[in-house]
């Protein structure tokens, strides 16, 4: 989730 | 999405049109710094190489393919289509200062020890200092034309607003990425003697000019 939510920003 | 990351990012986007449009109008390339845009398009390589491991949502998707793509372009425009325009003789910062350090840095502080991991943390630590070699070519010179200001004020306030989205995300969500933080945070000090130049000067219709 961390992962996820930080590959979310650009 | 909050309104900081919304706008940080539609400041990023316009950052980009805005010199797209001023090297297609004035047909050069005058005043941008080459090694600066050849970063950024590393700079984007690197980072969003997730786009074949995993798909977040269209916005995701099309920002970082417009993204990478318009800095092929520009790196296309200054080394190929316009190259005559170039001011090679002004951008002369020397990129493998930044590079090397850069990758020994995300080497050694990652959040993982794996390939894309250590390629997204060079990214976002090579674009902290990415716009050192254009912001070089600008006191070299001693000058910016306008168009070349507002593109700067475009991209500075990106990451800027990128800070205050991280503030909001912190409180309100409880996400925190330090490595992050503390390269936009000297991504956006980097910027803070061209900001005031471009408030005091740019502003008031006067164009930027460092004294010799």
């Amino acid at each position: 989730l961390e992962e996820q939510r930080k590959k979310d920003e650009l | 999405m909050n309104i900081f990351r919304l706008v940080g990012d539609m400041s990023h986007l316009l950052a980009i049109i805005i010199l797209l449009m001023k090297m297609w109008k004035s047909r050069s390339v005058a005043g941008i710094s080459g090694k600066s845009q050849i970063l950024f398009a590393i700079v984007f390589t690197t980072r969003y190489l997730d786009l074949f491991t995993s798909f977040v949502s269209i916005y995701n998707t099309s920002m970082k393919v417009f993204f990478i793509g318009t800095s092929y372009v520009t790196v296309y425009f200054i080394y190929q289509h316009f190259k005559p325009t170039y001011d090679s003789n002004h951008d002369t910062f020397r990129v493998e200062f930044l590079i090397v350090p850069v990758g020994g840095l995300a080497f050694l502080v990652n959040h993982e020890f794996s390939l894309l991991e250590i390629l997204w943390t060079f990214s976002i630590y090579l674009e902290s200092v990415a716009i050192l070699p254009q912001l070089f070519m600008v006191s070299k010179t001693g000058e910016a034309e306008s168009i070349t200001s507002h593109y700067l004020f475009a991209l500075g306030s990106y990451r800027a607003l990128y800070l205050l989205n991280w503030i909001y995300r912190y409180y309100f969500e409880g996400f925190f990425d330090l490595i992050a933080v503390v390269a936009g945070c000297v991504q956006t000090i980097l910027y803070c003697d061209f900001f005031y130049l471009y408030i005091t000067k740019v502003l008031k219709g006067k164009k930027i000019s460092l004294p010799a």
